[in-house]
């Protein structure tokens, strides 16, 4: 897949994208 | 605040626990890379959380890891 979103951003109080890969 | 600890974790949903982390160490990251916080705090989450737990309590390896993701965003 596309890398330019990567990585995942983490901002206070926002539920992190990241976790979708775990 | 107080610190946060294995068994405060280990209380919670899994994907309430990288949460929890992500807003211990955004700020410490933030002020060091302010413009890339963000990033390098979604770069550092993805490291097993005994290890993020490890460096929130340890300055200087926090400091070695923020660098080092750094280095890889500034390569990517």
């Amino acid at each position: 897949g596309s890398s330019i979103n990567w990585p995942p951003e983490f901002h206070p109080g926002v539920p992190w994208k990241g976790l979708q890969n775990i | 605040q107080e610190p946060l600890t294995a068994s405060m974790l280990a209380a919670a949903p899994l994907h309430e626990q990288k949460q929890m982390i992500g807003e211990r160490l955004y700020p410490l990251i933030h002020d060091v890379h302010t413009q890339l916080a963000g990033k390098i705090t979604g770069m550092l989450l993805e490291i097993d959380n005994s290890e993020l737990l490890l460096m929130l309590e340890s300055p200087e390896s926090l400091h070695a890891k923020i660098e080092e993701a750094v280095a890889v965003l500034q390569a990517h």
